[in-house]
């Protein structure tokens, strides 16, 4: 699976990665 | 709490020692949301309980792009519900 990551200039950092099909719409 | 269509849930197991915390937030329902996003990207991040404010990181995901400006409430909502419970957890004897 493949990470992006993202750093805000006030140094935080964002990591994305996909959201498993598990995670979706459960209630 | 109420419903933003937002989900934001810890990352890691909270051990009760850091007040740093790695929590992970995804669109739950993008009905619910004014801007465009990506679909199905979780974003995680690390939120200090001292110094870190859910509006600041609401603010800073917005100027990253992940998030239209007119859902920056919504963002920072999800995050302080979340950040609330977690606090509440740690003051309970049980909750570490």
């Amino acid at each position: 699976s493949s990470l992006t990551q993202v750093v805000h200039s006030a140094g935080r950092r964002f990591i994305v990665s996909p959201v498993p099909e598990s995670r979706l719409r459960e209630s | 709490a109420e419903d933003t269509g937002l989900r934001v849930e810890l990352a890691e197991e909270d051990d009760c020692s850091n007040s740093s915390l790695a929590l992970r937030l995804w669109v739950e329902d993008p009905k619910k949301l004014k801007g465009k996003h990506k679909d199905n990207e979780a974003i995680e991040f690390s939120f200090n309980l001292e110094t870190d404010t859910p509006e600041e990181v609401a603010y800073e995901m917005v100027k990253s792009g992940f998030f239209h400006e007119s859902d920056s409430k919504a963002v920072a909502k999800s995050i302080r519900d979340r950040v609330s419970l977690i606090k509440k957890t740690r003051e309970k004897p049980a909750g570490c």
